[in-house]
């Protein structure tokens, strides 16, 4: 979900 | 990964090595607020929770272990540490972060992705790292003089959040619309505190005189 990519991040 | 988010990552753990450098080589910390450093442990552990439990990537995991420990030293050495503690401005590091602690728990609980624990305490860690930098800012304010090395501290930190708000526009063309106002709207808030900062900075290396900051 786009929730996700943004925990790809620091 | 982008160019501009490993930019950002980059001057990001470069402004903690700095500050790390600046407090070990001079064994003082003096000019650094350690509320803000205080905030920015609370920030990581927050946002870094699912470092055991989602594995990203091996870049991802060694800096998440990077930014908590050097976080955690930092605020060590302020509390600890016998020579630096003495030079702990207590008197005019005032700022009463557990208004910004509370401000972002609320806030966290109201805006979210998803009423979930962790989903909660990334958005705190959103917020609450948009204004971390506000007891720093006002302790460079009353303590007029900046010395050089927190003051390319503050520059890196503000760098860092620049280059992650090209990130974000970068992902945004190139990765589908996906749109991402949690941390959009708080990065933006961030950089704009940096703001007026950059601006005496600017002015001090343009004129080449020492950074002043209005009272």
């Amino acid at each position: 979900a786009a929730s996700d990519n943004a925990k790809d991040e620091l | 990964m982008n160019a501009f988010r490993f930019l950002g990552d980059m001057t990001h753990l470069f402004s903690v090595l700095v500050l790390l450098l600046k407090i070990y080589a001079t064994k003082s910390c003096s000019g650094v607020s350690r509320k803000t450093q205080e905030l920015y442990m609370v920030v990581f552990v927050a946002r870094y929770m699912d470092l055991f439990t989602d594995y990203i990537s091996l870049y991802n995991s060694v800096m998440k272990v990077v930014f908590i420990t050097s976080s955690a030293a930092i605020v060590w050495c302020m509390r600890r540490h016998p020579q630096v503690r003495r030079t702990y401005d207590r008197d005019q590091d005032t700022f009463r972060h557990v208004v910004l602690v509370a401000a972002s728990f609320v806030l966290a609980l109201i805006f979210n992705e998803r009423f979930t624990f962790r989903e909660i305490c990334w958005a705190f860690s959103i917020y609450l790292e948009a204004v971390a930098i506000l007891p720093q800012l006002v302790l460079l304010q009353r303590s007029r003089n900046v010395d050089n090395l927190t003051g390319q501290y503050v520059l890196f930190l503000g760098a860092y959040r620049a280059f992650y708000i090209l990130n974000w526009i970068y992902r945004y063309f190139t990765e589908g619309h996906t749109s991402r106002w949690i941390p959009w709207i708080a990065g933006l808030v961030q950089t704009a505190l940096y703001a007026d900062f950059f601006y005496y900075y600017f002015l001090s290396w343009k004129n080449n005189v020492k950074l002043e900051l209005p009272a």
